[in-house]
């Protein structure tokens, strides 16, 4: 474990943190896009299969399980809450994100470091996690005033990204063998779908204005 | 040489 990786896990825990305070405190989830929710409660149910069947360490299982654990309970939180799912955008909340599952299925099935269900699974999970963020980032475009919150989440989750990237330039150099090309490339995908939000977000930051995205 | 399905990372 390097101080990437860990910084990295640190800023996904706080958008987590973040997103579940906004929802339990405020009652209010709008400007949040349930479909990226609901694809991250997948991505996390693919990655962590083998939960249970391999352990490597105290950090790594109880990390999985705060992962697993909240994003099915925002998904149930945006779907069921009978306060917080009234301030849902569910009509500027649009994006098919059903249409992004079955290319990463596939996609999985073709490219993979070797055919199991587990690694497939696996491999799944990982060009899913590379577009989930698509529907909330389309969402925040069509928002108005996107509050503080919502901002700070995505900016997080986009930083988790960009450090995980340092992690794996840090551990190439410093692990023998470590190459990782699947995981690379879509965590690259991934970072720069966030290139235009940061843009924003820092201008916003400088100018001392409310953060919001041209259309 | 560390095997590839460790996944180690989350």
């Amino acid at each position: 474990m390097n101080i990437f990786r860990l910084a990295g896990d640190m800023t996904h825990l706080f958008s987590v943190l973040v997103l579940l305070l906004k929802i339990h405190t405020i009652k209010s989830c709008a400007g949040v896009s349930l479909k990226t929710q609901e694809l991250y409660a997948l991505v996390f149910a693919a990655r962590y299969l083998d939960i249970f069947t391999n352990y490597i360490s105290l950090y790594n299982t109880v990390m999985k399980l705060i992962f697993l654990g909240s994003s099915f309970s925002i998904v149930w939180y945006m779907r069921y809450h009978k306060i917080v799912r009234r301030s849902y955008d569910k009509d500027q909340d649009t994006f098919r994100h059903y249409f992004l599952i079955l290319p990463c299925l596939l996609l999985a099935l073709l490219i993979n470091e070797k055919f199991t269900f587990k690694e497939v699974m696996w491999t799944f999970s990982l060009y899913l996690e590379a577009v989930a963020i698509l529907p909330q980032l389309v969402l925040l475009q069509r928002t108005r005033n996107i509050d503080n919150l919502t901002g700070q989440y995505v900016f997080l989750l986009g930083a988790y990204r960009a450090l995980y990237i340092l992690n794996w330039v840090y551990r190439y150099f410093t692990e023998p063998h470590f190459v990782h090309w699947i995981t690379w490339v879509s965590g690259l995908v991934q970072t720069l779908l966030y290139a235009d939000f940061f843009y924003y977000y820092f201008q916003s930051w400088k100018n001392n204005q409310k953060l919001h995205l041209p259309a | 040489v560390e095997s590839d399905d460790d996944h180690d990372e989350l």
